[in-house]
């Protein structure tokens, strides 16, 4: 563990606290992707099938926990007990058009041809653009409430913790995943426009709103 | 490249 990852996955909690509180306090889910949940649920729980088979430490147990118990959590809440709040005329991205082309490249690319390696690659991948519902939601409602901006922000920054984390233990460890890092940096990429708008306007105690 | 066999990253 090192301070990077340390940050970076307490960012990535943030995020899936704020969310869930948010959605929680407000009783609504306006102005969030059910289909980016749904998908962030998918990569909890392909990725950490191996709760069932290895023990690494009680942080990484507990953790793998709480984010799947969270995401099925924030799904719930989305799709079951405020589905009246859910905007499904502006959550209209494609998700087909993510997970074949990431569950075909996940079997091409991967570690090891075996099974949960292949869901470990698929999760890995899915999770680099899992985002892009979300993030088309709010190019299509022009706008996005400052607290989804700051959910948004911790979850692009955990990733980008990441690949600090990543130089960190290549120079210190010589450990190198070029499946994780490539992802990563996909992920962090597709968030620059984000982080932008967050830096110029909500910072600026601004209300996010492009462009119409 | 020296991926760990188990991934210890969340």
């Amino acid at each position: 563990m090192n301070i990077f990852r340390g940050i970076a996955d307490f960012s990535h909690l943030a995020a899936i606290i704020i969310l869930l509180h948010k959605i929680w306090k407000s009783r609504s889910c306006a102005g969030i992707s059910g289909k980016s949940q749904i998908l962030f649920a998918i990569v909890f729980t392909t990725r950490y099938l191996d709760l069932l088979t290895s023990f690494i430490s009680l942080y990484n147990t507990s953790m793998k926990v709480i984010y799947i118990s969270c995401s099925y959590a924030t799904v719930y809440l989305i799709y079951m007990k405020f589905r009246a709040t859910y905007d499904g005329n502006h959550d209209s991205f494609r998700v087909e058009f993510l997970v074949v082309p990431v569950g075909g490249l996940a079997v091409l690319i991967n570690h090891d041809f075996a099974l949960l390696e292949i869901l470990w690659t698929f999760s890995i991948y899915l999770e680099s653009v899992a985002i892009l519902p979300q993030l088309f939601m709010i190019s299509k409602t022009g706008e996005a409430e400052t607290i989804t901006t700051h959910y948004l922000f911790c979850l692009g920054l955990y990733r980008a913790l990441y690949l600090f984390n990543w130089i960190w233990r290549f120079y210190f460890e010589g450990f190198f995943d070029m499946i994780a890092i490539v992802a990563g940096l996909v992920q962090t990429v597709l968030y620059c426009d984000f982080f932008y708008l967050y830096v110029t306007k909500v910072l600026k105690g601004k209300k996010l709103s492009l462009p119409a | 490249a020296d991926e760990s066999a188990t991934h210890d990253e969340l």
